[in-house]
C-alpha cells in the first residue's frame, strides 16, 4: 500500500505516541 | 544524567496516561487519550499492545519506561 506511512508500523506508532506526548508537554505550559 | 532525564520524562508521561494514579495503565486509559493526542483509537490500541510486553492487559511503569527508552535509543547507532 503506497499510502502506508511510517506511523502505521508498531515502531512508528510508538514514536508517534511519544512525540505527541513530548509536544503536548512543551506545547502547554 | 541523560538516563535520569529519560526516567523522569517516562514517569511524567506515565502519569499523563494513568489518570487515576493506579500505578498501571489499562487499555481503557489509553483510549481516553484519544482526543488529547493526535492518534486514532486504533493507533492507541497498537501503542498499548506494543508496550504491554507480557500481554497481561496492564502497562506497568517498567514496561512503559522500556518502551520509551526503546523509542529514544532504539535506533541503531551508525
Amino acid at each position: 500500500d503506497p499510502n502506508m506511512k511510517a506511523g502505521t508500523t508498531s515502531e512508528g506508532v510508538l514514536a508517534n505516541f511519544f512525540n505527541s506526548l513530548l509536544s503536548k508537554k512543551t506545547g502547554s505550559p | 544524567t541523560g538516563q535520569d532525564g529519560m526516567l523522569g520524562k517516562a514517569h511524567e508521561f506515565f502519569q499523563i496516561c494513568d489518570i487515576e494514579d493506579k500505578g498501571f495503565i489499562t487499555r481503557r486509559d489509553m483510549q481516553r487519550l484519544h482526543g488529547e493526542l493526535p492518534l486514532s483509537l486504533d493507533e492507541l490500541e497498537k501503542v498499548f499492545d506494543t508496550l504491554d510486553a507480557d500481554g497481561n492487559g496492564y502497562l506497568t511503569l517498567e514496561e512503559f519506561t522500556t518502551g520509551f527508552s526503546q523509542f529514544l535509543f532504539g535506533e541503531r547507532i551508525p
